[in-house]
């Protein structure tokens, strides 16, 4: 069992639109996947039509309640068949404050998570923008740290201050988190899309950084309107293809470790 | 003197986006404007070109020092003549967790910009995506709340949410705050741009939608490298239009009240 973090803590950068994509392809290649929504705007839970107001149990029980298991929070997606997800709620917002400064919190969901094994190949961890107790506890968890950032100026300097919370749990943990760093909205017609590019390509070489790029597509606000993931709306657009180009390069890597 | 909020718990709405375009329109019309920046992702204070690690005084300093006053962290932005800034630092996001539990903590802000009566006639606050001590404080300063939301499917679900955060806080105000839903993103070619804002105008009529939408335009990413507002970088673009008149409309309801 795999598990990938999607994080980044510039807001509206297509975090949830990546672990939806990806949990698509993930699901046509037909591998059983898990989704969890960290983020108490639980974007992620209301994408696939379950009700975050509504779920008696969520994300927020495996913190507030020790005796919790991660089983028993796991719910199936209305819209796409083999899909199970973790919802959110919007209580989540409401942990940093009760749990903040209490140490040792940061390993709950990797345990939670770790009940799980064998049930599901893949598990995808949706962030919030925050960085705080969620997004730790995420990290932690994780195999592989994808970091989705905008081909625009504002979200380079965000870019700096992600890594180098990377590095800051890197100190904590057993071996070094592998973290990739996916340019998306890439709109080849504007001038300052292409010089973040380029900028991403100069300051970010080797392995941490994609060689390719996600397109702006409009079909991605589309797939979210019917509550599907891309791949399955429309396969041949150009946002589905560079995701399964992604996830390709991704499962390649993966293999060789 | 006029406090404008702008807020939305859903990243990537065009919050920074709208304070600093707004910022701009009221330089043009001869105001003396200051924009405080809440985040600690500090979008606002790297868009007008200050270091948001190595800024001594910041927004921190009102909530962990009693004693320190927002005239001594005002900053002069080096882009834009005329324009203040209240800095943002990372630290910002460790505030939930010392501050969080105590009681009080919500008019810190409100206070602290009580003492600039008179020298500025209007401040913009930019927030956080996310429901935490630093919104509260920008809602309990407010006189008037601009809620920015994309003119998609999954971003209509976070303006309920939003909506519940007012009516929250409004509970604990004198007044209730007035607020404005402003249609960002819209992209005519899309008919799931077209369908979410046929959705936003059958919920929500009246005065607390605002008749107008700001379009997508790709001039934005290029005027936040160049780190000045659209409307000094390119006045004629149909973004800058779209946001000359929200804000003609915004200050012919000030005067009305
Ligand atoms: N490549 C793309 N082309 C066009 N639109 C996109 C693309 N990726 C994401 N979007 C749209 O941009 C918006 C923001 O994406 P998304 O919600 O996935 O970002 P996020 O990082 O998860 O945001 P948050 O910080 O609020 O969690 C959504 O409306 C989504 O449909
Ligand atoms: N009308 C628009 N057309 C095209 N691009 C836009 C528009 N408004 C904002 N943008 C771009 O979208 C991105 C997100 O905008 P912005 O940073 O203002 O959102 P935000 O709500 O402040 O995000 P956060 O939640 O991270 O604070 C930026 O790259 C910005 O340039
Ligand atoms: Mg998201
Ligand atoms: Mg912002």
């Amino acid at each position: 069992m795999k598990i990938w973090t999607i994080a980044n803590q510039k807001g509206g950068v297509g975090k949830t639109t990546t672990v939806v994509t990806l949990a698509g392809g993930l699901l046509e290649r037909g591998e059983k996947v898990l989704v969890v929504d960290l983020d108490p705007q639980a974007s992620l839970t209301s994408y696939f039509g379950l009700d975050a107001e509504a779920a008696e149990h969520s994300v927020y029980n495996l913190f507030a309640d020790k005796k919790a298991a991660a089983i028993d929070i796991v719910a199936r997606t209305q819209s796409t068949e083999g899909l199970d997800v973790l919802p959110a709620v919007p209580a989540l917002a409401t942990l940093d404050r009760q749990l903040g400064s209490r140490q040792g919190q940061g390993l709950i969901l990797r345990q939670a998570l770790a009940s799980l094994e064998g049930l599901y190949d893949h598990v995808l961890l949706d962030c919030p923008p925050t960085l705080g107790i969620l997004m730790i506890n995420a990290l932690a968890a994780a195999n592989r740290v994808i970091v989705p950032t905008q081909t625009e100026h504002l979200a380079l300097k965000g870019l700096e201050r992600m890594l180098r919370t990377l590095e800051m749990v890197n100190r904590s943990r057993p071996s070094p988190l592998e973290y990739l760093i996916v340019p998306t909205m890439f709109d080849r017609r504007t001038r300052a899309s292409t010089h973040a590019l380029r900028e991403l390509r100069e300051r970010y070489e080797g392995p941490s950084l994609w060689s390719g790029v996600i397109p702006v597509d409009t079909r991605f606000r589309e797939a979210s309107e019917l509550g599907l993931p891309l791949c399955q709306v429309a396969p041949a657009s150009r946002g589905a293809k560079a995701f399964l180009e992604l996830l390709a390069e991704l499962l390649d890597s993966d293999s060789d470790r």
